[in-house]
């Protein structure tokens, strides 16, 4: 029984589940990966989703991904910035989603990453549910 | 009622809530700036605690911070990486409980934070509480 209730607690509170589109930082597949370094630096987020020019979700990068992917002996290559794409470092098989997906499978996903990327059933990005959404509803749970 | 049942249930699993000392990567508050990108890009996090010499928490760091931290005009002072220590850009107030803290407690501070450390009375640091240790509970909770 309390399956479906926790279910139902998670999915009924007030402030949405999914934080979208329009509030969520991005880059682009041919973005270069300064771009993507300055704008996941200055606000603080570890990762964000890719999209194409279509607006359909094609990956998301790290931070990590990016240092890695400029790594040269004996120290990085820091001028690959400017010359290589997202698209060359972005992990092309993100944790994702349908726009009703059922809650476990959002649960599921969410134990090993970060965040999911919701999309329509074209592949157009709608938004993100992170973690802290989750745990959000979690942190109301154990206070009741 | 479910307050104390959700309580118990996160608690009563098996497999630890805290992630031991021994197997979280730290850095130390003086090393410098490179060891810590080198650190955290390859092992693919995004934030590691700060310890002093002596074990003690002194801080968390993260690859936003240590990007930012070496900033400059027109673009970063790379060089900087290895003349900059980790407590010159570390945050020194990170979030952090005690060994015999309330699950309320730890699941208040992890709907902010993707980790929370866990000290000793002196301050010596223990280990890490992840998110992922909670959603792990949460989920087998969601498919009870
Ligand atoms: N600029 C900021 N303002 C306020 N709080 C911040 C923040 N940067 C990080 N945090 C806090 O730290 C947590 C971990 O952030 P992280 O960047 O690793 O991981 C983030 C980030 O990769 C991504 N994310 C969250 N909001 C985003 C947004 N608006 N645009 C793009 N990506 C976002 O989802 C992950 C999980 O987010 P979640 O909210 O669960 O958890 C966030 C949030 O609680
Ligand atoms: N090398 C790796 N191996 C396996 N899974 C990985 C991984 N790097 C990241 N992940 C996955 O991605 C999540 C977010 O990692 P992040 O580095 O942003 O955030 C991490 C990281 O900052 C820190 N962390 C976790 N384990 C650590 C460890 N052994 N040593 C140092 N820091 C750790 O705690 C945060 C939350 O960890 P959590 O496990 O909840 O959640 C992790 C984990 O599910």
């Amino acid at each position: 029984m309390i399956g479906k209730h926790i279910g139902k607690f998670l999915l009924d509170s007030g402030d949405p589940l999914v934080v979208a589109a329009d509030r969520v930082a991005t880059v682009r597949t041919e973005n270069n990966l300064l771009h993507a370094l300055t704008l996941l630096s200055s606000l603080g987020y570890s990762s964000v989703p890719v999209l194409d020019v279509e607006g359909r979700l094609k990956g998301q990068i790290t931070l990590a991904g990016i240092i890695s992917g400029i790594k040269a002996i004996p120290t990085y290559d820091w001028d690959s910035l400017q010359t290589k794409t997202v698209s060359e470092v972005m992990d092309s098989n993100p944790g994702r989603v349908h726009e009703n997906a059922e809650l476990e499978d959002v649960l599921h996903l969410l134990v090993n990453n970060n965040y999911v990327s919701v999309v329509d059933k074209k592949g157009i990005f709608l938004g993100i549910v992170t973690r802290k959404g989750i745990l959000r509803r979690v942190n109301r749970l154990a206070h009741e």
